[in-house]
């Protein structure tokens, strides 16, 4: 979580900053988690000294507090609408040098940096608080904390309490870094309710080798966890007037579904990339169901598919597939519009047909590495073509390969198609990347799932209305409770499962609702209302993607509203950080970076691009020189 | 020599090597219209480094205006200019203004050299001076056009068929065989190209060390980019 340092070419001021205090304490009330970070540090210098405080944080995650107490006096972070914060920062920095203090660091993760002059022998202490909601994924919890302090910490401290009314089902915690020798210092209790999970290692025991000054605490510390699903409408909890709802039924039968893979392969995806698709794929097809449809469609410059029509997944149709698969070499150019096209026509032929399965449920994923170049290559035409041909009878999963991607293209595509969108990191373990998403969907329960609540009982409720759920993942929907609390509780689910239609009320009674928060040390009061705003403005930013220009307008105003009135840093939002100096940059910013800004550094082997549109405004950096024709030798 | 193209309505350039041997005439800017006509010849190394290809470099150019029955012969050493009758001589160790009714001409010392025909285009040559004592390489010219929109679109040659539109589009990028140039195809005359991004020198501000101008690499001497191929452009004389 922390990374001290200086920036000095002094070697000696190193040593002049010690960390003396290190601090990670989460709070996980109902999957809804708060982290505070706090290092405490002295210059033991006799002049000042620049001490940096670096953190990872999670990308899903908003940021809610900062604050530094310098020699006595605390400096706090203050959220302001990102353009009136940006406008302060221009005033204050006239030359705009000091750039943003979050940058995108890597798939999972954010960094948040600081620094500050500390003078001789005084002291400073950074807070960071943020805030998320752990997304279940594939049955289990994932909270992740990144810990790199630069050097041996006099008292270092990983500490996290969770509390899940449901029930814990089961905690495991462990360490990328986490040697033998410090597994034992992993302690985990877990009753039926808490979890408690620390990890202190001495000074002693950080240390690399016996007389290093450098420290081998460098790495994730994961805590993965599930709860109790004993109740099949789900888990309701109210507190302070909003209530959650937490809905992940379990032993249900699989629904069958009927998937077409759009496979680029493009002259782009020439090289690691399609080598790792069809990795991906050969491991994906091992995995389909005997009970599900599945086709695939490539596509360069022109649209190939692999059989007319969508086919049972029997062991010679998937046998073939791979065949299909290892056969695919890239060419020609990027015609995504034809193939998704094509894709969707396949479905609506097959359904038409009645050759799929009753109660099944029918998907496009699309793997490509992004710009459409051949056929229609308008991007906001190809979105159009693509919505009114699904017409929302399938949702549109898109995998993007690479940094260099437009993700906001295939982003909105996906959104406005009730699918995801999803960068596929270019690494060795891309194709693994892309196997975990088709885990992820690989299992879905229910279709068209409605969850109704008592009209005059609760209000501003977040989404309600789900075209899937998946084996594994979770519904959450939050609201105010406008009546009588209890009429909260009589809520139902509707939704279509392999059986045929689902009809689910909850059974819960009230006073069992009553034991469950009567512990508050292990709960933030407020936990359901934060949450309920978290939610409520991921679900807004992401209809600001695919909306109407009117409606983009108004779910902006709302999340801005919200991010402001619960602190947090959003897209919309930035957090002013003033620094006790009396200098030009004295006042920075911390911004929250959505996915598609967020172009990480290239990996090796790979030149760093700016594709999107246009098609050749791949840009190297150089002096602008006006356009001559010229020959010319070295 | 490497070819620098830019397409200013695409805000690229596109950019390729004419390798041949030393002492081959190019015929680089031809236009009908206007009685213009750029010749150029090439030069090697004083002697070719083994382990090394061979460069060529354009070591004398040649410039004709038909309609003021001028002409101009640049090389590494002297600049010659006939007028009609008249014959003039210069050294780049000189510094020269002239200016007459339909033409300019300006040498500035050792470094470069810059021709103006009447409102059309102007030419400038850029001397290289490279240390007398070194083991391969010798002085070299190059050769830049500036509003070369001025010419007529009947304009051709190795260099003059790209003064007038061009357009291109490229697309799929991805990783060539050095990690610093990606490939990409480009599509061009109906044509489609695998291109290499990266970059050629422009000398005429910082003769010494050039400035990058990115581009899109064109292999094999420029084919499927230039009309024909390259040696369709050699002529006999510089003249």
């Amino acid at each position: 979580a922390r990374l001290i340092k200086k920036r000095s070419s002094d070697p000696q001021a190193v040593f002049d900053i010690e960390i003396y205090s290190l601090k990670v304490d989460c709070k996980v009330t109902s999957r809804f988690a708060r982290s505070v970070i706090t290092s405490r540090v002295v210059n033991r210098a006799n002049v000042s000294r620049e001490v940096f405080f670096d953190v990872d944080l999670p990308k899903t995650a908003f940021i809610t507090n900062f604050s530094m107490v310098i020699d006595g006096l605390t400096y706090v972070g203050v959220v302001k609408e990102k353009a009136a914060a940006k406008k302060q920062y221009q005033q204050a920095v006239s030359q705009g040098q000091t750039a943003g203090l979050v940058k995108a660091s890597g798939r999972k993760m954010e960094k948040f940096t600081v620094s500050v002059n500390i003078a001789a022998t005084k002291k400073v202490t950074f807070e960071l608080t943020y805030e998320e909601l752990l997304k279940r994924n594939q049955g289990q919890y994932e909270l992740l904390i990144r810990v790199k302090p630069k050097q041996i910490v006099q008292h270092f401290e990983i500490n996290v309490d969770i509390y899940e009314p449901q029930g814990i089902r089961f905690l495991d915690a462990h360490g990328t870094f986490v040697t033998n020798d410090l597994t034992q210092l992993i302690e985990k209790t877990v009753t039926e309710t808490k979890g408690h999970v620390s990890f202190s290692p001495t000074v002693d025991q950080q240390r690399s080798c016996p007389l290093c000054q450098t420290s081998t605490i460098d790495g994730d510390f994961v805590i993965n966890y599930d709860v109790n699903w004993d109740t099949p409408a789900g888990d309701i909890q109210i507190l302070n007037g909003y209530f959650v709802h937490y809905f992940a039924p379990t032993n249900l039968k699989r629904l069958p579904k009927n998937v077409v893979f759009v496979i680029d392969q493009s002259t782009s995806m020439m090289g690691t990339r399609i080598k790792q698709t069809k990795e991906a794929m050969l491991a994906i097809l091992a995995d389909i169901h005997p009970d599900d449809h599945f086709s695939i469609i490539s596509f360069d410059s022109t649209v190939t598919k692999w059989k007319p029509s969508i086919i049972e997944a029997t062991a010679e149709n998937i046998e073939a597939a791979k065949q299909y698969v290892n056969s695919l070499y890239a060419r020609g150019w990027t015609n995504i519009n034809d193939a998704l096209l094509e894709a969707i026509s396949m479905l609506d032929e097959a359904m038409k047909q009645h050759t799929l399965t009753e109660h099944s449920i029918s998907l496009i994923i699309l793997l490509s590495d992004g710009d459409p170049t051949k056929g229609e290559t308008n991007r906001a035409q190809i979105q159009s073509n693509v919505k009114n041909g699904i017409g929302g009878k399938y949702p549109l999963y898109c995998l993007g390969f690479g940094y260099d991607l437009d993700y906001s293209f295939i982003e909105k595509m996906a959104l406005e198609n009730h699918g995801v969108a999803r960068r596929i990191y270019e690494d060795s373990d891309s194709a693994l990347q892309m196997q975990g998403f088709y885990d992820e969907v690989a299992s879905p329960l229910l279709s068209q799932i409605e969850l109704k609540y008592p009209e005059n009982g609760v209000a501003d409720l977040t989404e309600r209305s789900f075209q899937q759920y998946y084996n594994g993942s979770e519904i959450v929907v939050a609201g105010r409770v406008t009546g009588n609390e209890l009429d909260a509780y009589n809520m139902e689910v509707i939704a279509k499962g392999a059986e045929g239609d689902l009809f689910l009320k909850n059974q819960r009674k009230e006073q069992d609702q009553e034991k469950t928060f009567e512990d508050p040390q292990y709960i933030f009061g407020e936990y359901t209302e934060r949450l309920w705003a978290y939610l409520t403005i991921q679900q807004l930013l992401s209809k600001r993607v695919s909306g109407t220009p009117e409606e983009k307008a108004n779910n902006t105003a709302r999340a801005l509203e919200l991010s402001l009135k619960y602190n947090f840093v959003t897209p919309l939002t930035s957090m002013v950080v003033t620094k006790p100096e009396d200098t030009l940059d004295s006042t920075m910013l911390a911004d929250k970076l959505t996915e598609a800004e967020s172009r990480g550094p290239p990996q090796d082997g790979q030149a760093h691009r700016v594709s999107s549109s246009p098609q050749s405004n791949y840009h190297y950096a150089s002096r602008y020189i006006p356009p001559v024709t010229s020959v010319d030798g070295d | 020599p490497h070819f620098i193209i830019p397409v200013p309505k695409q805000n690229d350039t596109i950019c390729f090597n004419v390798d041949e041997r030393p002492g081959v005439i190019f015929n680089l800017v031809r236009d009908p219209l206007t009685g213009i006509t750029v010749n150029g010849q090439t030069i090697g190394d004083k002697k070719i480094d083994p382990n090394k290809k061979l460069n060529t470099y354009f070591g004398r150019f040649g410039i004709v205006n038909e309609k003021l029955g001028l002409k101009l012969e640049v090389t590494t050493r002297s600049i010659e200019i006939t007028s009609g009758k008249e014959k003039m001589a210069f050294t780049w160790s000189d510094t020269v203004s002239m200016k007459q009714r339909s033409f300019a001409l300006q040498i500035n010392k050792e470094r470069n050299l810059v021709v103006m025909m009447g409102d059309s285009v102007q030419f400038v040559i850029v001397l290289h001076r490279v240390w007398k004592d070194h083991p391969f390489h010798q002085d070299y010219l190059g050769f830049y056009t500036i509003d070369s929109h001025r010419l007529s679109s009947k304009t051709h040659g190795l260099l003059g068929q790209f003064y007038h539109d061009l357009s291109f589009e490229v697309g799929e990028i991805h990783q060539g065989t050095d990690p610093e140039k990606p490939d990409a195809m480009m599509m061009i005359k109906g044509q489609e190209l695998t291109v290499t991004r990266g970059w050629q020198r422009d000398y005429r501000e910082d003769i010494k060390h050039g400035v990058q101008v990115p581009c899109w690499f064109v292999h094999h001497n420029g084919t499927g980019l230039i009309d024909g191929v390259h040696s369709d452009y050699i002529v006999s004389g510089i003249f």
